[in-house]
């Protein structure tokens, strides 16, 4: 473990905390894509899969644990509970054009074809895209509420600091794993223009408004 | 160098 990975994992902790907490206060899901979400349950289903089977450290099944039930918590608030509140007309990405793409290319290039492994790169790979759908979101209602953009600012982070974590262990202990690195790439690319926008307006106290 | 078996990282 180092600093980089710390808080980049408290950072996407946050992210979720940010985003349960802001659908329970609020009462309603506005402006968040609920596409977005069910690919984020699915990307920690099938990672975690080793939950059980693997311990790494106890941080690790914790943390694993909690990203999981609060992925499917919050795919049940926007589901369920505050589905009246549920933007379908705007939340219209075509989510199966990342699943089946990102699903073939884990069967395609992997470290090793076995289940597991196989389950693991392909969340890997659908998590680099799974922001999409809520991007795409905010860029159709043109603008998004500022604790939607504090959470999407802390979710982008939380990879970007993963970034320098493997710098940092690639130069510390000779580690690196490229799949993880070039979708982590993919992933935080995403989020520029988005970055830019919160920092230069967000920042400054004005609402994030997408130029039309 | 060696692939890592486990994943350490979330």
């Amino acid at each position: 473990m180092n600093i980089f990975r710390l808080v980049g994992d408290l950072s996407h902790l946050l992210a979720i905390i940010i985003l349960l907490l802001k659908i329970w206060k609020t009462r309603s899901c506005a402006g968040i894509s609920g596409k977005s979400q069910i690919l984020f349950a699915v990307v920690y289903t099938t990672r975690y899969l080793d939950l059980l089977t693997t311990y790494v450290s106890a941080y690790n099944t914790v943390m694993k644990f909690v990203f999981i039930v609060a992925s499917y918590a919050t795919v049940y608030l926007m589901y369920v509970k505050f589905r009246a509140t549920y933007d379908h007309n705007h939340d219209t990405f075509r989510i199966e054009f990342l699943l089946v793409p990102c699903f073939i290319l884990s069967l395609l290039i992997n470290h090793e074809f076995t289940v597991l492994e196989v389950m693991w790169t392909f969340s890997i790979y659908l998590e680099s895209v799974a922001i999409l759908p809520q991007l795409f979101l905010v860029s159709k209602t043109g603008e998004a509420e500022s604790i939607t953009s504090h959470y999407l600012f802390a979710l982008g982070s939380y990879r970007a600091l993963y970034l320098l974590n493997w710098v940092y262990r690639y130069m510390a202990e000779d580690h690196y794993e490229l799949i993880a690195i070039v979708s982590g790439v993919v992933q935080t690319v995403l989020y520029c223009d988005f970055f830019y926008l919160y920092i230069t307006k967000v920042l400054k106290g004005k609402k994030l408004q997408l130029p039309a | 160098h060696p692939e890592p078996d486990t994943h350490d990282e979330l």
